[in-house]
C-alpha cells in the first residue's frame, strides 16, 4: 500500500525533524505513482503533488508521528479537502415541489440511482414523484416505473406524452396538483459532445428549474472523467455528484478529477445493485481508498 | 502539448501525459517509453509517437481477429455476453444480432438477464427491431434455467447463432461469478464445446479497473473475446492494451454509438490512429 511504500522511504530519513524539499523527492514519486494507478487525471495529480509539496516542505514532524506519517496525514487531509471537505447534503429547499434533475453518461448508474434517492427521501419523510423522461433507450420507462413499484413511490405514468420536454412540463403540473413534494427526473445517458442532446438538457433545467442537477458517474471511470463532468458542468452547472458502483475494487480516482475540475462536491455514493444501496459520501473514506 | 522547443525530457514528459491520458497506464506507459530510449533521438514529434504506435500495434496486432469467420464452425454457435453493469452488453448483443443477420445467419436470442428491472423487455425490444426470436422465462428466475432452454431451443431449431444475455455482476462478487460459471457448465453440458465465444464486453470509459475485469472474467469463465464499447465519446480505450499484453485476448468490436449499426471490427491499425 500506499502508506507502506512511504514509512519505507521514510525510514531512511531517520532522525531528520522537518520534511525538506530533498526528502520528500522520492514520497512525491509514490504518491504521484499512486495516484495515476487510482484513475486521477494526468493534471489532477500534477496539481495536487505541487499542492502537497508546498504544504510539506518546512513542516515540522509532530512529535507522535515519524516523517512518513507525517507525511501521510498531509497527503490525505490535502485529498479529503479537495473531495469537499464533509458531506454535502442535497438542497431542498422552501417551496415543494423541489425538482431533481438526474444527468449523466450512458449506463452510469442514473435510472437506479434515482430509485434510490427515492426511497432514501421516503424514508426521511419526503414525498417523491419519478419522471422517467428517457424516451430512447429500450424499456427506459418501463425500467423506471418497475423501480417506483418496487419502492411504492409515484411515477409520472402518462404515456400520451412523448418528448421529454412535455413530460417534465406535464409532471410539474401534476406535482403541484397532487402535492408531491420532490420530483425526480430521470434523463437518457448521453455523451458531453453530444450537443443536441446536451441542448435538450439546457431545455429540460429551464423548464424544470431543478434545486439540484446531479451529475451520476461510474467510480471505475478512468482519464476521461475530467472531460465528462467538466463538460456536463459547462452547460448546466451541476450542483452535485453521485459516484456509483463503489461495491467494486475500482480505487475512485475518478471522483478526485471531477470534483478539482467542477469544484462541485460528491453528496451519495452507490454501493450496490438493490434500491437500499446508497450512502452519503465521506470523502476521508474515499481518500483512502483513492491513495490505496 | 508539444513544441519545437522542448528539451528531450520535455518530450518525453509531454509523451507521457499523452498515453497516460489514454487509460494507457502507468505499467505499459513506463514499458512504451523505456522502449523510446533504445531508439534514435529525434526532435520530431510525428516519428517519435510513430516509435510509440509501433510498439502499441505490436501488442494489439495479435488481438486482431473476427468473430465472422468462427461463426461457421459450429451449429448453433453459441455466444455469451458478460461483463461489469452498464457497459453495454444488451445494446451490443442488439447489434450483434443485426450484423448477423446481415450476413444471411438465422439468429437466436436469450434473456439471460433476469435480475434488473426490465431487463428482459429491453431485449426484447432488440429481438423486435432485429427480427429475431428471443428466449425468455419469468423475471426473477433463475438465468441457468433460460441458458438451458435457449440452447435447447437453438438445436431444436437448427438455428445459426444463439446470443445470450447476462445480467451485469461486479468481477468482485464471488456469488455472482459463481452462477456466471453454473450458467457457462450448463450450456456446456448441452452442447460441447458451448459457449463458443464467451464475450468480455467493457467500456472504453473505464480507467485501470478494466484491467482487474478481464482478469477476473477470463479466470471465472475464460474469455475469448472483447467488446470495446462507447468508443464514439472522449475516451481512448487505452486499457485494451495493458489487457492485450497480459492476456492476450482477441479484441473482436468496437461499439461506436448507441444504434443497430454502430458496432464495427476492431481495427488494430486505425485504433492506435486514434490512441496518441
Ligand atoms: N454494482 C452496482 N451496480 C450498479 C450501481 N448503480 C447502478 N448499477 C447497475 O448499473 C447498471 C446501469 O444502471 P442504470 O440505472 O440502467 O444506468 P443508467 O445511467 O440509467 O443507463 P442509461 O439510461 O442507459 O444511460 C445496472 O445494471 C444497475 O443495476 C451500483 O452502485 N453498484
Ligand atoms: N454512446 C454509446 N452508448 C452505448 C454504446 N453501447 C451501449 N451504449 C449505451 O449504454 C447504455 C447501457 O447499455 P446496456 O446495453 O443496457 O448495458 P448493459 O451492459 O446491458 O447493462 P446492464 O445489463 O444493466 O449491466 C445504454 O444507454 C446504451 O444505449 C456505445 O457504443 N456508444
Ligand atoms: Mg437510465
Ligand atoms: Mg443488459
Amino acid at each position: 500500500s500506499l502508506s507502506d511504500r512511504l514509512n519505507l522511504v521514510f525510514k531512511k530519513l531517520k532522525g531528520h525533524g522537518r520534511l525538506s524539499e530533498a526528502n520528500i523527492q522520492e514520497a512525491l514519486k509514490d504518491v504521484r505513482m499512486a495516484l495515476l494507478e487510482a484513475d486521477v487525471n494526468f493534471k489532477v495529480v500534477k496539481d495536487f503533488v505541487e499542492k502537497v509539496k508546498i504544504k510539506a516542505v518546512g513542516k515540522d514532524v509532530l512529535e507522535s508521528l515519524t516523517p512518513g506519517q507525517q507525511f501521510i496525514k498531509i497527503v490525505k487531509d490535502e485529498l479529503t479537502s479537495i473531495l469537499g471537505g464533509e458531506a454535502a447534503g442535497l438542497n431542498l429547499g422552501a417551496k415543494p415541489p423541489a425538482p431533481i434533475m438526474v444527468v449523466g453518461l450512458q449506463g452510469s448508474g442514473k435510472t437506479t440511482t434515482i430509485a434510490k434517492l427515492a426511497k432514501y427521501l421516503k424514508a426521511k419523510g419526503r414525498t417523491p414523484y419519478l419522471v422517467p423522461a428517457d424516451v430512447y433507450r429500450p424499456a427506459a420507462i418501463l425500467q423506471l416505473r418497475k423501480l417506483a413499484k418496487e419502492i411504492n413511490v409515484d411515477a409520472f405514468e402518462d404515456d400520451a406524452f412523448k418528448n421529454p420536454q412535455e413530460i417534465c412540463k406535464e409532471a410539474l403540473r401534476i406535482a403541484g396538483i397532487k402535492g408531491y413534494d420532490t420530483l425526480l427526473v430521470d434523463t437518457a445517458g448521453r455523451l458531453h459532445i453530444d450537443e443536441p442532446l446536451m441542448s435538450e438538457l439546457k431545455q429540460l433545467k429551464e423548464i424544470l428549474k431543478p434545486r439540484e442537477i446531479l451529475f451520476v458517474a461510474d467510480a471505475m471511470t478512468g482519464q476521461d472523467a475530467v472531460n465528462t463532468a467538466a463538460g456536463f458542468n459547462a452547460v448546466l452547472d451541476i450542483t452535485g455528484v453521485i459516484l456509483t458502483k463503489l461495491d467494486g475494487d475500482a480505487r475512485g480516482g475518478a471522483a478526485l478529477s471531477m470534483t478539482a475540475v467542477t469544484g462541485k462536491p460528491i453528496k451519495f455514493v452507490g454501493i450496490g445493485e438493490k434500491v437500499d444501496a446508497i450512502e452519503p459520501f465521506y470523502p476521508d473514506r474515499l481518500a483512502g481508498r483513492i491513495l490505496g | 502539448a508539444f513544441s519545437s522547443g522542448m528539451s528531450r525530457q520535455e518530450m518525453i514528459d509531454a509523451l507521457e501525459e499523452t498515453l497516460i491520458t489514454a487509460d494507457i497506464g502507468v505499467n505499459v506507459c513506463s514499458k512504451m517509453l523505456e522502449g523510446l530510449k533504445n531508439k534514435p533521438w529525434t526532435k520530431d514529434v510525428g516519428e517519435l509517437k510513430g516509435y510509440l504506435k509501433e510498439a502499441i500495434s505490436n501488442i494489439l496486432k495479435n488481438c486482431q481477429s473476427p468473430l465472422q469467420p468462427l461463426a461457421l464452425s459450429h451449429k448453433p454457435f453459441v455466444i455469451m455476453a458478460v461483463g461489469v453493469n452498464g457497459v453495454g452488453k444488451t445494446t451490443t448483443i442488439g447489434k450483434l444480432a443485426a450484423k448477423f443477420k446481415a450476413d444471411g445467419k438465422d439468429v437466436l436470442l436469450a434473456a439471460g438477464d433476469t435480475f434488473r428491472a426490465a431487463a428482459i423487455e429491453q431485449i426484447e425490444v432488440w429481438a423486435k427491431r432485429t427480427g429475431c426470436d428471443l428466449i425468455k422465462q419469468s423475471h426473477g428466475g433463475d438465468p441457468a434455467a433460460v441458458a438451458f432452454d435457449a440452447v435447447k431451443a437453438a438445436v431444436a431449431r437448427d438455428v445459426d447463432i444463439l446470443i445470450l444475455d447476462t445480467a451485469g455482476r461486479l468481477h468482485t462478487k464471488t456469488n455472482l461469478m459463481d452462477e456466471l460459471k453454473k450458467i457457462k457448465r450448463i450450456i456446456n453440458r448441452e452442447i460441447s464445446d458451448a459457449p463458443h465465444e464467451i464475450l468480455l464486453v467493457l467500456d472504453a470509459s473505464t480507467g485501470q479497473n478494466a484491467l482487474n475485469q478481464a482478469r477476473m472474467f477470463n479466470e471465472a469463465v475464460g474469455i475469448t473475446g472483447i467488446a470495446l464499447t462507447k468508443l464514439d465519446g472522449t475516451a481512448k480505450g487505452g486499457i485494451v492494451v495493458a489487457i492485450a499484453d497480459e492476456l492476450k485476448i482477441p479484441i473482436r468490436y468496437i461499439g461506436v454509438g448507441e444504434t443497430v449499426e454502430d458496432l464495427q471490427d476492431f481495427d488494430a491499425k486505425g485504433f492506435v490512429e486514434a490512441l496518441i
